[in-house]
């Protein structure tokens, strides 16, 4: 069941191209599967990557080199993935590490390695061959020795030595839970293989990458995108779904609770650092404390959980849930979310003020209320204008200064440099005491096209 | 929805998570856009990859191929004037209006709507035991001048908000609530003349509802469709 994809290390958007001399020495397999140009450089004695692209046509390209900045460079290109085999990219081991296939070439004291087909200073019985990976003078472990990859040592006083090569667990420890663990160990505590995160067998799941892009769920790494108490895989085992990774804790203060960013009386972003008082749900029910399982049994054990503020009975996020939550004190209600709880004000200071709304503000400032720089009011990238020097000639739109040209009751406004956001208003507020006047109840407007319901529709649809 | 009963809402769609679960309410101001709230999103720039809206359906949790549902992707999220707490979001795609999906109006700009108007507020949010939460549920309830409505809050409504008058039993949004309309009757009309918010309590007896008044940001919903 594990896909031989499995062996690779996927790199999104980007091409290897090999350098002018060995350009000739790459294969190209059209049309044919993903898996498939997977499963054939696997079973290729000089396949070590491939560059699989899919416009405007599937072609396979296995690639004798992984890019390791002399034989071959990584381009961007937004038609093509690379694939490069994990062992010849990976600067880890598992296990003893006889599949190590890096470039270190140093013993662990520092003494640089002898090449394995020569016999000099130390005579030995290895010989180099396509398939073992006894290449020049890398470090490499083909007896399976228990102290991992090592090398015969150009010192004639010291025949061999190792060259200490990190297990790929211990390599990059975590912090509290390991949210954030961006590691390369792709096997359970119980040695099983991870599943890919971008594949749905074995096992089907909820988990795809694209989905949850600030998980980096790479490949079959482990990684933990639901909060768990360490990070997890899907395994290519049928019979178990998911199990935990072992991955060394780094030890010491978790450096989450030296972060200046917890905040007490109001919340940013999904509320993962708030760490106010307060203790009930926005209905006013009181909140079940955290290390308590009644009423509700629950895996937020604050030992578990050390980095979360898990105290008393705090409204916190320890989940990545969409604000802070709680458990309820109601047995008939399981958890809600603390929505009451203010959300802190991301504008940033304003810079000047205008009168009345606006319109004749003639100021330099040009940053919108987040801070984005203002566009220019009379290009055209990355906003196409609608409103523009040409279509309001008296408004004043010179460079990119904040402006009101179309009498915006909320204040001057600008497009910005943001892609994403085509305008927004400016970090200027209205000068002291000024407000803009509220109409009183207007004559009876007429609707046509908009707010009809066929309340017949209720009693058919419930039925 | 406290106090509310199963009822119909066209113009009321579901915000699903990237999990698919129900968190916010919204309102159709036109084919492609959202009104909701900010308090329902980490950010004005959340990436909403995975985000959807869900309509023309009266259960929370439809079965796969109920007619007339419609989940549509959000692509994009504008945040309203400061102060507003309102949020703009665009689907991907149009939304197909038919008798379970139709837009809502918008009130005139910076009008304010007449003390006594019939209104409604719909939502899938939580009940406190007093309906069924897998389906639609809606309350009436009267608008009330902010005179009348800062006698109880003691003068902390402010003018771009609005207020509907309390209950006895308890009548109010809650929550998952978050985002939805306070639409009020105009003729054969609805309006959207607000929009839910948080408040300390749901459905709290002898409690006015305070909603963001969407009169006075109906220039910049305009705006921002119109851009």
């Amino acid at each position: 069941h594990r896909s031989a994809l499995n062996d690779f290390q996927r790199s999104e958007g980007r091409e290897l191209v090999l350098k002018s001399w060995n350009a000739d020495r790459l294969t190209l397999l059209p049309g044919i599967t993903l898996e498939e140009c997977a499963k054939r450089c696997s079973q290729s004695l000089d396949c070590r990557a491939f560059n699989y692209e899919f416009r405007p046509s599937v072609i396979c390209k296995h690639l004798p080199w992984v890019d390791d900045g002399d034989n071959a460079e990584v381009k961007r290109n937004v038609n093509c993935d690379l694939y490069e085999m994990k062992v010849y990219v990976r600067k880890c081991i598992v296990g003893k590490g006889e599949d190590y296939r890096g470039k270190v070439s140093k013993t662990q004291s520092g003494k640089t390695c002898q090449q394995w087909w020569s016999k000099f200073p130390h005579d030995h019985r290895w010989t180099p061959s396509p398939t073992n990976g006894l290449e020049l003078n890398y470090c490499r472990n083909p007896d399976g020795d228990r102290i991992g990859p090592w090398c015969y040592t150009t010192d004639p006083e010291r025949r061999y030595e190792s060259c200490n090569i990190p297990l790929c667990k211990d390599e990059v420890c975590i912090n509290c839970n390991g949210e954030d663990y961006r590691g390369q160990v792709d096997h359970t505590v119980n040695g099983r293989e991870c599943q890919r995160w971008d594949q749905q067998y074995p096992h089907q799941h909820i988990y795809q990458p694209e989905k949850y892009p600030d998980k980096s769920l790479d490949d079959n790494y482990c990684r933990n995108p639901d909060a768990s108490p360490v990070p997890w895989c899907y395994t290519t085992d049928p019979d178990v779904e998911r199990e935990n990774c072992d991955i060394r804790k780094c030890s010491g203060i978790p450096k989450r609770r030296l972060r200046p960013s917890y905040t007490t009386n109001c919340f940013r972003g999904r509320g993962e650092d708030y760490r106010g008082k307060v203790n009930e749900t926005t209905s006013g029910i009181a909140c079940q404390k955290w290390d308590a399982q009644f009423p509700h049994e629950h895996p937020f054990y604050p030992h578990t959980y050390e980095c979360k503020g898990l105290e008393e009975n705090y409204c916190r996020n320890p989940d990545g849930s969409e604000a802070p939550w709680c458990f309820t004190s109601l047995p008939e209600m399981r958890t809600a979310l603390c929505l009451q709880i203010k959300r802190c004000a991301d504008d940033i200071e304003a810079e000047d003020c205008y009168h009345e709304n606006g319109k004749n503000y003639r100021g330099i400032v040009r940053k919108t209320r987040k801070g984005i720089i203002c566009q220019k009011w009379s290009a055209n990238t990355p906003h196409q204008t609608k409103i523009n020097p040409k279509t309001h000639p008296d408004a004043n739109l010179t460079e990119n200064y904040c402006r009101n040209p179309d009498g915006d009751l909320h204040g001057p406004w600008c497009y910005t440099t943001d892609p994403k956001t085509e305008f927004d208003y400016c970090a200027i507020k209205q000068c002291a005491g000024e407000k803009v006047p509220i109409m009183r109840p207007a004559e009876p407007v007429v609707f046509n096209e908009c707010g009809k319901r066929d309340d017949r529709m209720l009693k058919s649809r419930l039925r | 929805i406290v106090g509310g009963t199963p009822g119909n809402s066209p113009w009321t769609v579901s915000l699903r998570d990237r999990k698919g679960k129900h968190f916010c309410g919204g309102s159709l101001v036109n084919s492609k856009w959202v009104i909701s709230t900010k308090q329902c999103f980490s950010s004005c720039y959340v990436d909403l990859t995975g985000y959807a809206a869900m309509m023309g359906t009266l259960f929370q949790n439809p079965k796969e191929g109920e007619p007339g549902k419609q989940t549509i992707p959000l692509n994009k999220i504008v945040c309203g004037p400061s102060e507003s707490h309102l949020v703009l979001l665009q689907l991907e795609t149009p939304a197909e209006f038919n008798e379970r999906v139709s837009q809502i109006c918008l009130p005139p700009e910076r009008y304010i709507v007449q003390e006594g108007t019939v209104c409604e507020i719909a939502g899938w949010g939580e009940t406190k035991g007093t309906g069924d939460e897998s389906v639609l549920n809606v309350a009436q309830m009267q608008v009330q001048s902010n005179s009348e409505c800062n006698k109880y809050f003691k003068g902390r409504v402010r003018d771009n908000e609005m207020c509907t008058t309390p209950f006895s039993g308890g009548v109010g949004a809650c929550e998952k609530d978050y985002g939805g309309p306070l639409a009020c009757q105009n003729s054969d009309c609805w309006v959207l003349e607000g929009v839910i918010i948080p408040m300390r309590r749901c459905g709290h007896p002898g409690q006015p509802n305070i909603f963001i008044r969407v009169s006075l940001y109906v220039d910049w919903i305009k705006k921002v469709m119109e851009m």
